[in-house]
């Protein structure tokens, strides 16, 4: 399974409308300038997947990731990560939309190809395909030393999790 | 439960010293259990000895060792159990010539397995790339678009 | 005490704005304290506005974007007291190209009032020093030698 | 004022021997690399002038600092930080040495000019010509974020040392 595109619509700097950003199979590469978007991409990844807090993704709260400029703001931050499923996510389809929207409350709402779950339903879904909760297939900007860090019964804890 | 524990422990950590050994060559870093009699009432430390040099305290390496030794822990997971995609923002921040060619090198044969998507401000990194993903930004509103090479776009700014 | 303070804050502050719209056209950063009537009752916000975009909560600008609104700070903080010397260890990880050109130009630019000992694994930081000091181990031990060219020596790991 | 070099004995990995790291005015590149010993440097710098604690310079404890190999170790790591003086400091001679050895007990003896001095009279003796106790100038790997990291009050603080 991969990531086939994201669709994002008011998150971060992506403006207001909907933008698509197409990604796919293989080893893709993001380059571009300071301050252009990159991060932003690797964000909208982890909110939609409920696997970042608000301060992991850079954000006061959640409706810091609603897109605002002078004068203009989104209403939401909507995510879309569409995968492929090649069989390896426990549904029918090849085909897997999970999404977030999180409003101006701080308000969020998770749906598996259309149908509203609760974010804990969402995490075990994933846990069962190898993307757990401490999301180590995930490396922020500047965080890859982590698992350094991290506290020797921290560590056994990620062991435990993908034992 | 325990012997769920050992056995992705003990693959984990083969894991660990088969890609560390191929990062840096001459140089050995691999993990311990506290207490092996009983591994829940502790933790598991991490252990690195650089090439040439004695077993060293963790933080006492440097910023590149660093980097190599997280990323081969993440590499062996993967190969325990592995995520349909990673997500790297910038790993090679701190990494010198030869070490970004080597994981360039080693996430360009371990794509084959798994989707990676991966930042980089490097066109060394990104020589390894299968395709490239342009992102700029213009009054304050990014876009982005394909790429065809590196010192096009990436830098622009 | 409060007017040393006072003094030293809006140089240091007036420093930091015009730095940062050196490094960062169309951008703005500058300090504020907290409570003006009575500073030492508060502490002092760092405020920055990229171009294009409106004042930023600080954690959400960007990685390279932050090394820029840092090194603007320690410069302007240099105009009002200098140091004489001054440190720098891969200031340049987060950098594009061009913002490490523009660094390496203002270090270069600055380094006839202090000296600037900075630690770089790019070429292009690199190519503004007027002298490189190589640095090699073997067998544990490290040794530093003379450099002509960043390629000969800074990644032959 | 500038640091023409420094000579360091047993200090972390530039082994057991008395070595010399010629610096000198202007922009030095330091290059080589991952793992070489460049951030040692610093390291060396920031030990013998007093603005470091042993966890900034990567040690468990000082003792941490003395260079150590399988079957063979120093006694002692020993640095000395040799400075050009223009008039920067309050010191009659065009140089200054200053230097600090630290033993495996984790004591320490730091010298200006060879004179034996307590650390906190170096401390305000390096205050007046610019080397604060925040050490602003002396930006270690991965850390140039500090500033933005601090909190409001220690970022006044910052700017009341140097006022
Ligand atoms: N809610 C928001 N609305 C508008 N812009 C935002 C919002 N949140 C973040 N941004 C902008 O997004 C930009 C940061 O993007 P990002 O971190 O993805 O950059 P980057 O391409 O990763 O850069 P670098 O190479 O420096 O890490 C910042 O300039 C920030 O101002
Ligand atoms: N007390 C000690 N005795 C021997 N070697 C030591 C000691 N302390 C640290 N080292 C070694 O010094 C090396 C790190 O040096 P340093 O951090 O200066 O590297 P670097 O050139 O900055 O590399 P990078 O580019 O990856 O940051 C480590 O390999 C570490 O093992
Ligand atoms: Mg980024
Ligand atoms: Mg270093």
């Amino acid at each position: 399974a991969w990531i086939e595109k994201l669709v994002v619509e008011g998150f971060k700097s992506y403006g207001k409308g909907r933008v698509e950003i197409p990604l796919g199979p293989g080893f893709i590469g993001i380059v571009g300038p300071n301050g252009a978007g990159k991060s932003n991409i690797g964000d909208a990844i982890s909110f939609a997947l409920g696997l970042a807090t608000a301060k992991t993704l850079r954000a006061k709260n959640l409706s810091y990731l609603i897109y605002s400029k002078d004068g203009e703001a989104s209403q939401y931050a909507y995510v879309e990560v569409h995968f492929k499923n090649e069989g390896t996510f426990p549904i029918e389809e090849d085909k897997l939309i999970l999404s977030r929207k999180v409003d101006k409350e701080g308000r969020s709402v998770f749906r598996i190809n259309g149908t509203v779950v609760r974010e804990r339903d969402l995490r075990d879904f994933l846990a069962r395909t190898g993307l757990y909760e401490s999301a180590y297939n995930i490396v922020l900007q500047g965080d890859v030393i982590r698992f350094l860090k991290m506290t020797p019964v921290e560590r056994r804890k990620l062991i435990e999790e993908v034992a | 439960k325990l012997s769920a524990f050992n056995t992705a422990f003990d693959s984990i950590n083969e894991g660990l010293k088969r890609v560390f050994a191929e990062l840096s060559p001459g140089g050995r870093a691999y993990m311990e259990i506290e207490n092996p009699q009983d591994p829940f009432s502790g933790g598991i430390n991490l252990v690195v000895k650089p090439k040439g040099k004695e077993v060293q305290y963790i933080d006492a390496i440097s910023g590149g060792e660093k980097t190599l030794v997280a990323l081969a822990l993440i590499f062996a997971i993967q190969d325990y159990r592995p995520s349909p995609f990673y997500y790297f923002d910038e790993v090679d921040a701190h990494l010198d010539e030869v070490n970004a060619r080597r994981i360039g090198e080693l996430i360009r044969k371990r794509s084959e397995k798994a989707q990676f998507i991966v930042v980089t401000l490097r066109e060394v990194l990104a020589s390894y790339a299968d395709r490239l993903i342009g992102v700029s930004i213009r009054s304050g509103v990014s876009r982005v678009f394909p790429v065809k090479n590196f010192f096009a776009e990436a830098s622009s700014g």
